[in-house]
């Protein structure tokens, strides 16, 4: 995440780290005691299960719970090095057990519409800024949704933003996910203050580069997707 | 010739000053085991949670009863939790209860049937007066007719609930995070 903020410990309690041998590779977000969503290219060089743990808790070093991982499911569409259908299932060996610091994010319905100017959130353990330091410590960011059409605009992605992608971030640059943050979750607040999964941190060119915003697989056009795969 | 040794005794009596220093300490750590013990069983409250199931004859159940957040499950489990904490903060158990906490809604013969969630603090010692003392409340409150809550005839008691346990549903619903926006300073 670059020009974010320390998050506090039970402000993201959804946020999952995906880890081989004890490294940070990818985020993740819980949407049950079982299964946790994340982005499809987390898994382009490791796709064994028996590899990975998924941990809890807004530090790396000393996370407050870590579990197996039992199955990874891309989906079927996904190719690696194309940005469509970058979605995954993971199912975790054995169920967490939902605390004030790790329990589910809302997962939207598939009619769930989110405005363009939408104040959203982006969290991860990503670097702070292109090939920059690896914090230790969760760190967020407000971002703003853009839309499509300003997205696909020449100077921006030029027509790579597609139906299953959602744009955020700014055009001036500064705040913006960042690698590392891959798989983890685009949040909105909705009424009551209940946050609801809108977006998969996906890919983008640098982080934070002025008219390069943040691009996110798009939950609620895979919300069949995951029912189907995850019954969620 | 060798004098013959004599044998000397190889202990000897404490001094009355070192017996003083010893029954002293002996007496200060008795002392400070029975006052922690004391603290600790008087004192030391811990959470304890009791789960309670509730009929509401007079509501028909609605599907969205079932849907998370959805506007007619939160006002009514708001309605409950109120009308809990009204019966128990007039009660003898009010500085012991903390809040209810609608788990969830099902429907039954009766109506709707609400399973809820009551939180206590109070020192172990007293679980068993308390436990009786919180049921014989609810009992007695719910028994009247003027409020919508009855209790569920077939599950009578109040049943403890583990912690950890108690703290997995209650933190079962999704999307509970940061309060937004921020509180500015």
């Amino acid at each position: 995440v670059t020009h974010g903020q320390i998050a506090s410990q039970a402000a993201w309690p959804w946020q999952a780290s995906l880890q081989m041998d004890g490294t940070h590779f990818c985020g993740a977000s819980l949407i049950s005691a079982t299964w946790l969503l994340t982005a499809a290219h987390c898994f382009d060089n490791q796709k064994n299960p028996k590899m990975w743990m998924a941990s809890f808790g807004t530090t790396l070093r000393a996370p407050l719970v870590r579990r197996k991982v039992q199955s990874i499911i891309v989906h079927e569409n996904y190719a690696p090095h194309k940005h469509e259908d970058d979605i995954a299932v993971v199912k975790l060996a054995t169920p967490v057990l939902f605390s004030e610091n790790v329990h589910r994010v809302c997962l939207p319905n598939a009619t769930f519409e989110v405005l363009p100017k939408s104040k959203v959130f982006v969290t991860g353990w990503g670097a702070l800024k292109a090939s920059g330091p690896f914090p230790n410590t969760l760190r967020q960011v407000e971002v703003e949704v853009l839309s499509s059409d300003v997205c696909n605009r020449v100077y921006v992605y030029g027509g790579a933003v597609s139906s299953g992608m959602i744009c955020a971030g700014f055009l001036a640059g500064e705040r913006d996910a960042c690698e590392g943050d891959s798989g983890g979750p685009l949040v909105i607040a909705q009424d009551q203050n209940i946050w609801y999964l809108i977006g998969i941190v996906s890919w983008g060119i640098g982080c934070g580069k002025e008219n390069k915003p943040g691009l996110y697989t798009k939950v609620t056009h895979y919300r069949d997707w995951i029912k189907s795969k995850a019954n969620i | 010739l060798e004098k013959p040794g004599t044998l000397q005794r190889r202990t000897h009596s404490l001094k009355p000053w070192m017996i003083f220093l010893i029954t002293t300490a002996i007496v200060l750590a008795l002392a400070i085991i029975v006052g922690l013990l004391v603290y600790f069983l008087e004192y030391e409250q811990t959470i304890h949670y009791y789960q309670a199931s509730l009929q509401m004859p007079s509501i028909d159940y609605n599907p969205d009863f079932s849907v998370e957040h959805s506007k007619i499950k939160t006002d009514l489990k708001q309605k409950i939790n109120n009308e809990i904490d009204k019966i128990f903060q007039r009660s003898s158990l009010h500085h012991h209860y903390i809040q209810s906490h609608v788990v969830n809604f099902r429907p039954n013969n009766h109506g709707l049937k609400a399973n809820i969630l009551l939180r206590f603090k109070f020192t172990s010692n007293n679980a068993n007066t308390i436990k009786r003392q919180a049921n014989e409340i609810v009992h007695n409150n719910l028994k009247s007719s003027e409020s919508f809550l009855k209790i569920d005839t077939s599950l009578p008691y109040l049943t403890e609930v583990n912690g950890t346990q108690a703290e997995h549903v209650l933190n079962s619903c999704c999307g509970l995070g940061m309060e937004y926006p921020p509180m500015e300073r």
